[in-house]
C-alpha cells in the first residue's frame, strides 16, 4: 500500500492511498484503502492515509476516527494518530501504520510494525525518508 | 480559507514486516522512489497547485515503481490475479472518489480522481470502474505489466503455507 497527505499554500488538505491488497487475498476482497474514512479521509483540519490490516481499519473507521478527534475533540494530531494506530487497533487484533497531516503543518506517522516506508517534505525543500522504527 | 500555508506533504510506502537484512539494493532502490515521489509532488505545492495534485503525483510515482504494493509490483490474489483498489479525498468540501478490484487501469489513483470530478458516485469497482476508466482516458494496460516475480513467489508460498487468507496481509 502506498499514500499520500498534503497541505498546499491555501491551506487545503489532500489524502490518497492506492494498494494492491493483501497477498493471495480471495472473494473479491476488499481492504481499508478504498473505503472513505477507513484507510483514506480529509477534512478542513486533517488528513489520513493508512497501511495496515485493512479490516481493522475499516472496523475501527481509522482515518476518519483520527480526525474527528482533531476537529472535533480538539485532540492533538500526534496523540489521536497514536491513539487510534498504536492502541485501539492492536487492541482489536490489527497492525499496521497510518500518515497523518493537520492543517497547521503537523506530522503524525505512527506504526506498530516492524517498519513503515515514510517521507516528508516541508519548507526547506529537503526530502526525508525512513523505513524502521528506531529512525 | 485564504492563508498562505507552507506547504508540507508527507507519503508511505506501506508498513509491516520489513527485516533490517533487506538486499542493500532493494532498499536503495525504495529510498530512491520515496524521494522522487516528495520531490514530484512537493514542487507542484511549490508552484501553488492544490494539495490533490501533489498527493497524485506522489502516489504514481510509488505505484510505477516495483517495489512496493500498489500499481506495479501489487501483490496476487489466491486466482493469481492483481486487483488494485484506491481512492482519494479533498479536505475542503469534503469531495471523495474510490476504486476497487480494477486489474487493467495503470494508476488507479487517477481513476479514482476521476471518479471524484466526473461521476456522481463515491466508488466504482471491477468492470465498471474498468468501463469508466476508458470513458475518461484513463490508461490501461495488459494486467501482465502489474507482475513482478518476487510478489509471484510471494503468493506462491502463501499457497503451500495454506493458512488461511486471513493471514496474508499486504
Amino acid at each position: 500500500t502506498v499514500g499520500a497527505v498534503a497541505l498546499d499554500r491555501r491551506g487545503y488538505l489532500a489524502a490518497g492511498t492506492s494498494t494492491g491488497g493483501m497477498n493471495d487475498k480471495r472473494w473479491g476482497r476488499v481492504g481499508d484503502s478504498a473505503i472513505i474514512g477507513a484507510g483514506t479521509y480529509a477534512d478542513a483540519h486533517c488528513a489520513v492515509s493508512g497501511t495496515g490490516w485493512g479490516e481493522f481499519y475499516i472496523r475501527a473507521m481509522a482515518a476518519h476516527t483520527i480526525c474527528m478527534k482533531v476537529s472535533t475533540l480538539n485532540e492533538s494530531l500526534q496523540r489521536a494518530a497514536t491513539d487510534v494506530i498504536n492502541r485501539d487497533i492492536p487492541a482489536m487484533g490489527g497492525s499496521g501504520g497510518a500518515i497523518a497531516l493537520d492543517a497547521s503543518g503537523t506530522i503524525a506517522m505512527p506504526f506498530n510494525t516492524d517498519g513503515m516506508y515514510r517521507g516528508w517534505i516541508t519548507a526547506d525543500g529537503i526530502p526525508h525518508v525512513a523505513i524502521y522504527a528506531d529512525e | 480559507m485564504m492563508q498562505t500555508a507552507t506547504p508540507i506533504l508527507v507519503i508511505h510506502g506501506g508498513a509491516g514486516v520489513i527485516k533490517r537484512d533487506m538486499n542493500r539494493a532493494k532498499e536503495k532502490a525504495a529510498h530512491a522512489a520515496l524521494v522522487r515521489a516528495l520531490q514530484e509532488g512537493h514542487a507542484l505545492l511549490k508552484l501553488g497547485r492544490p494539495a490533490i495534485d501533489a498527493v497524485m503525483a506522489a502516489i504514481v510515482v510509488l505505484e510505477d515503481d516495483p517495489h512496493f504494493n500498489a500499481g506495479k509490483g501489487s501483490v496476487f490474489t489466491h486466482d493469481g490475479k492483481n486487483e488494485m483498489d484506491a481512492a482519494v479525498m479533498e479536505g475542503d468540501g469534503l469531495r471523495a472518489g474510490a476504486v476497487a478490484g480494477v486489474a487493467q487501469v495503470k494508476n488507479p489513483i487517477l481513476l479514482a480522481r476521476a471518479v471524484m470530478e466526473y461521476s456522481p458516485h463515491v466508488m466504482l469497482i471491477g468492470d465498471g470502474a474498468e468501463a469508466f476508466a476508458k470513458e475518461r482516458g484513463i490508461a490501461s494496460v495488459d494486467p501482465s505489466y502489474f507482475r513482478t516475480e518476487e510478489r509471484w513467489q510471494q503468493r506462491q508460498r502463501a499457497l503451500k503455507e495454506d493458512t488461511g487468507p486471513t493471514e496474508h496481509f499486504g
